[in-house]
């Protein structure tokens, strides 16, 4: 998957990979204080491409709310909420929007959840609807976070640790191995990274094109920016 | 080729590979070069492709010392702009030139230091027309002196099964015929050629190649007499339809030839033995009659005239005497061709399931009655009304071209340049053959509007044989994987209808185990047809119309990647002592430019930039303390 970390007031981002084993759940966002996770599992495509390296995509996230109750599971299938113990199932084909005290949901047909968590969080998950007979493909999801400044201070996760934005200086641009992408120096988190001007993609307004977004490409699954390793973000089930 | 100041052995031709896949008639060709620059000076290299004039560019790249040049497409009107002052001192914007009937060149050439590499790539795509009952793969290949490694790959698959193949080149001789390597199995072929070094001279003491011409693949697919193939493949879906053991219909032809003052000579000749060809071609229950224009209209037989061996040998002889004379007067010819298919129908002298066609021959423009263009054409489409097909033939170069190109389009038909050489007969009956036998008329194409949208046509005017009609559209939802399909025409005795159903077909069991080529070849096939059929929509219709076909087609070429008439291929090229870093323009020549490149060959260079992403230079601290937006995803 590709995480993309943007700071639209610096009309920049930063952005890096995170592969590994297919099937493998990383945490992507852990609050101990409002009590929110974010994990996600990956998978990957039906049959490999001999021409492409295997890549991995999120399929299942689990999302919690400890202090409202609320669990989620949103998978390519379907979207099972339960909130303290009542559980509901929607599905993609649904075009829907329920209001409760605690959490809106809005499902639009094959394309998009948005929920709304009161006064903690809101996120959009965008469904990548891949045609059922490709014999490579399948479908896979993309989260957005789009409201994070109530997360307390002590959030983390690979997109949570940024959540409070980060302090990163780029210098000394130059041509890198790659002609159409420059290199440049970054650092970070006390780390000195070289780092390539890329593209990437944002789907919330049209999740088939996308729109371009330009940014610092971190190597080797993120090292430098992210805290730790990729190990460290793997957790052993979806709640 | 390299530059002929240089001795031709300093630059060593390392590799020329020709990789191509055919899916569903889509036909994805790579052609890459490399060439060493052995000299210790630096050298200018050229690489020139020739490519069939109905395909659409879609990549090219120079690699040279590991770095990449890549062309980038761009709107046509854009790229001009910003070379605005190169365009305005008159030089023409071109990589690509007219070459010959079928093909156009793309040249490119660049300075390579010494001992230095260069790899070329151009790919490039076009979906095969079926003619006279096959398909035909053009590759053109003039490497000009012997290559290390030269290879021709391609690789057929077509869904429907490949009936025959044969793969052979203009330049094979019998010693090469062994190397042209061709397997078919049900539902692929593939054909490969790679002589080695030694086998490519010409005799064995000299450098000179005997590769040198055309490597032609032609094949055709199986056929039932049914709806054709469907194929549905991710969101899109592409309809072949050509079934097989149709009775042709009667035909109803009015031939109206040019006998001007241009006509004098040779073109004339050959335009009397054509139709002593073509007139022997008709068939019994055919109706046909000739009109003979210059200044005046003159008719062989005031009404359209069953093709009898006696009336065909009588027209044979009316045809032999055609004299030159005077002036040009197309309104008031097509005009009388138009009003004789009309008395015929009217007075029930042809019959009723028959199909009506002009043919209009002619080497100049208008000079004589109505000279508008505009004009002629609009009173054309008035006199036929839909109820004929309007073919057009230029002859010649001095032709106006487009002019017939709208007028046959806006009556269901086309035009074919006739080019002035010794084989103009074969053109003219080539051309005949094309069109003599129609099937079926009045097609129509039946997809329900809740399943599919953006379908590149659903009424044809005809079906020849030996053609095939190929619709493509969308799906409007990627998962639905059927839709009925409904195909009425009107045959040679019965109402033609064929009803039934469209599905998807499981890839990996028709092709298991091949490497993935249907990615995006049916989105790419269906964007290659709408953008043709746009371009034909831009010359025809209500100025709005017009209008709207050209945004239209100009965004899927934009989408796509297709150099097309209406946007230019940009190409930088490295940065010399003697020039800075500057960028070439390959545009997709129309009929017209064709002519006009022909007479000023050449490409000019203009100061570029290029694409990239934007990069805030010099060193920054960027701290965000505000929320920023983060994601997850992947494509």
């Amino acid at each position: 998957p590709h995480f993309i970390i943007e700071f639209p007031d610096q009309k920049d981002a930063i952005c890096f990979n995170i592969n590994d084993k297919p099937g493998t759940i990383f945490n992507l966002v852990k609050d101990p204080l409002t009590g929110i996770i974010v994990n996600g599992q990956t998978i990957r495509d039906k049959k490999i491409d001999p021409k492409n390296m295997m890549n991995t995509y999120f399929g299942r996230f689990g999302i919690i709310h400890a202090k409202l109750g609320i669990r989620l599971m949103v998978t390519t299938q379907d979207i099972l909420v339960s909130e303290r113990g009542k559980q509901a199932k929607f599905y993609w084909s649904d075009n829907t929007t329920v209001k409760g005290p605690n959490m809106d949901l809005h499902i639009t047909k094959d394309r998009s959840l948005t929920v709304t968590l009161r006064n903690s969080m809101k996120f959009v998950i965008v469904l990548h609807k891949v045609w059922k007979k490709h014999p490579y493909h399948q479908d896979y999801l993309g989260f957005y976070t789009l409201d994070s400044h109530l997360f307390s201070q002590r959030v983390h996760g690979l997109l949570g640790q940024f959540f409070h934005g980060i302090t990163f200086e780029v210098s000394d641009v130059f041509k890198g191995e790659n002609t159409d992408k420059p290199d440049a120096h970054m650092f970070v988190k006390g780390h000195n990274l070289t780092v390539t001007r890329g593209w990437q993609k944002d789907y919330r307004k049209n999740v088939k094109e996308g729109e371009d977004v330009p940014c610092w490409f971190i190597h080797n699954n993120g090292t430098g920016i992210i805290d730790g390793d990729i190990g460290d973000y793997i957790v052993s089930g979806l709640f | 080729s390299v530059n002929p100041s240089q001795s031709l052995s300093q630059i060593e031709f390392q590799n020329v590979k020709i990789n191509c896949k055919v899916a569903s008639r889509f036909a994805h060709t790579v052609m890459m070069s490399t060439a060493l620059n052995k000299a210790n000076v630096s050298q200018e290299v050229s690489f020139e492709v020739e490519l069939p004039k109905t395909a659409f560019i879609s990549n090219f790249s120079m690699e040279i010392d590991g770095k990449v040049y890549v062309g980038e497409v761009k709107e046509k009107e854009k790229a001009k702009k910003q070379y605005e002052a190169a365009v305005s001192s008159g030089q023409t914007a071109g990589l690509v030139k007219a070459s010959g009937r079928k093909m156009e060149k793309f040249s490119v050439s660049v300075n390579i230091a010494a001992n230095s590499k260069v790899t070329f790539t151009l790919t490039y795509e076009e979906l095969l027309q079926r003619r006279l009952g096959k398909y035909e793969l053009m590759i053109r290949v003039k490497p000009q002196q012997l290559v290390q490694h030269f290879e021709i790959v391609a690789d057929v698959y077509e869904p429907q099964g490949i009936e025959f193949l044969d793969a052979y080149g203009t330049f094979i001789t019998n010693e090469l015929l062994p190397l042209v390597e061709k397997t078919v199995s049900d539902k692929k072929a593939h054909v490969s050629f790679s002589p080695t070094l030694d086998q490519q001279r010409k005799c064995s003491d000299c450098e000179g190649t005997l590769i040198d011409g055309d490597f032609l693949i032609n094949y055709e697919v199986k056929r039932a007499q049914d709806l054709g193939d469907i194929q549905i493949v991710n969101g899109y879906f592409v309809h072949f339809f050509a079934p097989a053991n149709l009775p042709r219909l009667p035909k109803n032809v009015v031939f109206v030839i040019d006998k001007s003052g241009s006509m004098t000579g040779k073109k004339m000749q050959q335009t009397r033995d054509a139709m002593q060809t073509i007139l022997s071609e008709l068939h019994e229950e055919d109706h046909f009659a000739l009109v003979i224009f210059a200044g005046d209209v003159e008719t062989w037989k005031p009404t359209l005239t069953r093709a009898t061996e006696e009336n065909v040998d009588e027209a044979k002889t009316f045809t032999k005497n055609i004299h030159v004379d005077g002036w040009t007067n197309i309104n008031d010819a097509v005009l009388r061709a138009a009003d004789l298919l009309k008395t015929a129908r009217a007075n029930k002298v042809v019959p009723e399931n028959s199909a009506s066609m002009i043919i209009l021959l002619t080497d100049g423009d208008p000079n004589k009655g109505e000279t508008r263009l505009e004009k002629i054409q609009e009173n054309v489409k008035n006199a036929i009304g839909g109820e004929a097909t309007l073919f057009c033939l230029g002859f010649g170069f001095d032709v106006k071209y487009s002019f017939l190109d709208v007028m046959a389009k806006e009556n269901n038909g086309l035009a074919r340049r006739i080019y002035e050489a010794s084989d103009a007969v074969l053109q003219l009956q080539g051309f005949y053959n094309e069109v003599a036998n129609v099937l079926l008329s009045d097609v129509h194409f039946q997809y329900p509007d809740s399943k599919v949208n953006s379908v590149t046509g659903s009424k044809f005017k005809q079906l020849f044989n030996g053609s095939e009609i190929v619709v493509s559209g969308r799906m409007n939802d990627i998962e639905m994987n059927d839709f009925p399909v409904e195909v009425s025409a009107q045959s040679l005795n019965t109402e033609f209808l064929l009803k039934g159903q469209a599905s998807t077909r499981d890839w990996n069991i028709i092709f298991p185990d091949q490497e993935y080529i249907f990615g995006d070849f049916t989105e790419r096939l269906w964007a290659y047809l709408t953008i043709q059929n746009l371009l034909n929509k831009k010359d025809k219709g209500s100025a709005e119309e017009k209008q709207n076909a050209t945004a239209e087609a100009l965004e899927l070429s934009l989408k796509y990647n297709f150099v097309t008439p209406l946007t230019s291929m940009v190409v930088t090229k490295p940065e010399t002592e003697e020039k800075p870093e500057n960028t070439l323009i390959a545009d997709k020549l129309t009929e017209d430019e064709r002519k006009e490149v022909k007479a000023s060959p050449g490409f000019s260079s203009y100061a570029s930039s290029s694409r990239s992403a934007p990069v805030n230079s010099g060193t920054y601290t960027s701290t965000s303390r505000s929320s920023p937006v983060n994601w997850v995803d992947s494509d």
